[in-house]
């Protein structure tokens, strides 16, 4: 594994952390669309079929596994838990996301690394992800007062998006054979998605001014 | 990918 992957991996942990955090300890997930929640939990879910079949590394089943359980908690904390759910923005949280659930899975049943179960789910999985973020950064768009958890949350979620662009580049020339034409563009795609976001952060933080994106 | 394909990454 190199730098860049791992570097990936810790700013996408770390999102959750801060995501966590926010949501565990402060009891607020203003700000956070359970939208984008419940997408990133179908995700995982496609993506971590193979859990218990495949075995990679003990890192990458750990990984995986906090992963799915944090997923899954978020959206039952934002759905259900007493204090937290009352915190939920759920009049801005608006975006159609069944929407974007059907046409990810038929482009998974026409573009895949292989017409199998597993394989179908994973590109299912990676094309979900490369578009989970869009309910989150319109509700960022309706959100007056952003705070610095949610700010980071979604900084820390670009960086790692950054940083496995590095990593596949890394691995195009250190690896023979590793072309994984549909994880590029959809995670290229997906970073595009955060250049908006990426600008106005660095803005406010170079400015020294509160986080608001432009409606 | 190959004969014995996985995704090794997260």
């Amino acid at each position: 594994m190199n730098a860049f992957r791992l570097a990936g991996d810790m700013t996408h942990l770390l999102s959750v952390v801060v995501l966590l955090l926010k949501i565990h300890t402060i009891k607020s997930c203003a700000g956070i669309s359970l939208k984008t929640q419940e997408l990133y939990a179908l995700v995982f879910a496609a993506r971590y079929l193979d859990l218990f079949i495949h075995f990679i590394s003990l890192y990458n089943t750990v990984m995986k596994l906090v992963f799915l359980a944090s997923s899954f908690s978020i959206v039952w904390y934002m759905r259900r838990h007493k204090i937290v759910r009352r915190t939920y923005d759920k009049d801005h949280d608006t975006f159609r996301h069944h929407f974007l659930v059907l046409p990810c899975l038929a482009l998974a049943l026409l573009i895949n690394e292989r017409f199998t179960f597993r394989e179908v789910m994973w590109a299912f999985s990676i094309y979900l992800e490369a578009v989970a973020i869009l309910p989150q950064l319109v509700l960022l768009q309706r959100t007056r007062n952003i705070d610095n958890l949610t700010g980071q949350y979604v900084f820390f979620l670009g960086a790692y998006r950054v940083l496995y662009i590095l990593n596949w580049i890394y691995r195009y020339f250190t690896e023979p054979h590793f072309v994984h034409w549909i994880s590029w563009v959809a995670g290229i795609v997906q970073t595009l998605l955060y250049a908006d976001f990426f600008y106005y952060y660095i803005m406010s933080w170079k400015n020294n001014v509160k986080l608001e994106l432009p409606a | 990918h190959w004969d014995d394909d996985y995704h090794d990454e997260l």
